[in-house]
């Protein structure tokens, strides 16, 4: 493991707990869109199922369970718990736009035509394009709270050090994921515009606000 | 190829 590849993983946990912990503190889910964090659940739980059939550490299965609770733990808080904060007027984004060709993709490009493999691949897939749901939320509102900005950042920092990992694999172990490689791209590349808004307004101490 | 199927990243 390389430092590239922990510091992901960590900037991936932090974001999952920032949104957690929002919601939580504020009693409120205005403005997360629940469409996307469905996508998320549905990411881990698909990606995760190896849980069940090989160990590969105890780092490896711990960050998994926690990653599968705690995005469970956040659909719930916004679907139940905190149903009535839910901003569901905005969150009209069309999942099916996003599910179904990366359902029909993952049959056609894995590494291996097995349920397992299709599902790995389907979740790899579907994890590059769920913040989309919350994108366009943002993009409808005009506007996003810092701390869900902050959410934001860390959950497009965590693809983007992951490719700096790849790229250090590559080289030092010869091993590289197309699939994985490529999906992880898209997913970084998501977030640019995101990133440039952070960089250029958050970080100066401005609300995010899209201009009219 | 085998190998490939080994997911040691989260």
């Amino acid at each position: 493991m390389n430092i590239f590849r922990l510091a992901g993983d960590v900037s991936h946990l932090v974001a999952i707990i920032i949104l957690l912990l929002k919601i939580w503190k504020t009693r409120s889910c205005a403005g997360i869109s629940g469409k996307s964090q469905i996508l998320f659940a549905s990411v881990f739980v698909t990606r995760y199922l190896d849980l069940f059939t090989i160990f590969i550490s105890l780092y490896n299965s711990s960050m998994k369970i926690i990653y599968i609770s705690c995005s469970i733990a956040t659909v719930y808080l916004v679907y139940f718990k905190f149903k009535a904060t839910y901003d569901g007027n905005h969150d009209t984004f069309r999942v099916e736009f996003l599910v179904v060709p990366v359902g029909g993709l993952s049959f056609l490009v894995n590494h291996d035509f097995s349920p397992m493999e299709i599902l790995w691949t389907f979740s790899i897939y579907l994890e590059s394009v769920a913040i989309l749901p919350q994108l366009f939320m943002i993009s409808k509102t005009g506007e996003a709270e810092t701390i869900t900005t902050h959410y934001l950042f860390f959950l497009g920092l965590y693809r983007g050090l992951y490719l700096i990992n790849w790229i250090w694999r590559y080289y030092f172990e010869g091993f590289f994921d197309l699939i994985a490689i490529v999906a992880g791209l898209v997913q970084t590349v998501l977030y640019c515009d995101f990133f440039y808004l952070y960089v250029t307004k958050v970080l100066k101490g401005k609300k995010l606000s899209l201009p009219a | 190829d085998n190998e490939q199927l080994v997911k040691d990243e989260l």
